[in-house]
């Protein structure tokens, strides 16, 4: 554990949180992608099934339930409580352009052939990608709400302190997982373009995020 | 990364 890699940890934390509270307080989830959020969900399910099979920490343990829970819980307020909000008319990214070619890439590779390891790497690859239906839907609309641009921050902070964390891992231990390095490269990236909006326009404006 | 993989990273 290393500073870069908690406070990766609590930046996800927040993200999830913020998400959470802002559909929650507004009783509405106008603006999200209910698509992202099962995929999300999807992507903790598919890699913390090693809660069954491995102990690591308590600090490793707690963090992978309360994700789940966040998870499953956004995903419950966006389909059942506050259904009647879900603008699926813009959620129209198609999920299995994603999902087909992910789950045959963690078949082609991966670190061993066993299910637990394919579902891991299944888990990996799709959260690189997770975040696109979001985009996409932010995209067609033309703006974001600036709590939803706030949690895209998080996410992104997020991602951006795992990569610091793995570059200290492989300087102090010689540590470097290559399937995890690659895909959370490819994640940030997508990122990209999202923190140069929201640099230029929500902290400089009204409160919403335009797109030129 | 050949036997025993320990993900201990969220």
């Amino acid at each position: 554990m290393n500073i870069f890699r908690l406070s990766g940890d609590v930046c996800h934390l927040i993200a999830i949180i913020i998400l959470f509270l802002k559909i929650w307080r507004s009783k509405s989830c106008a603006g999200i992608s209910g698509k992202s959020q099962v995929l999300f969900a999807l992507v903790f399910t598919t890699r913390y099934l090693d809660l069954f099979t491995s102990y690591i920490s308590a600090y490793n343990t707690v963090m992978k339930v309360v994700y789940l829970l966040l998870a499953y819980s956004t995903v419950g307020l966006i389909f059942f409580r506050f259904r009647n909000s879900y603008d699926s008319e813009s959620d129209s990214f198609r999920v299995e352009f994603l999902l087909v070619p992910v789950a045959g890439l963690s078949f082609l590779e991966n670190y061993a052939f066993t299910p637990l390891e394919i579902l891991w790497t299944f888990s990996i690859y799709l959260e690189s990608v997770a975040i696109l239906p979001q985009l996409f839907m932010i995209t067609k609309t033309g703006e974001a709400e600036s709590i939803t641009a706030h949690y895209l921050l998080f996410l992104g902070l997020y991602r951006a302190l795992y990569l610091a964390n793995w570059l200290w891992r492989f300087h102090t231990e010689g540590f470097y997982d290559q399937i995890a390095v690659v895909s959370g490269v490819v994640q940030t990236i997508f990122y990209c373009d999202f923190f140069y909006l929201y640099f230029t326009r929500v902290l400089r404006g009204s409160g919403k995020m335009s797109l030129p | 990364h050949a036997l025993n993989i320990h993900h201990d990273e969220l």
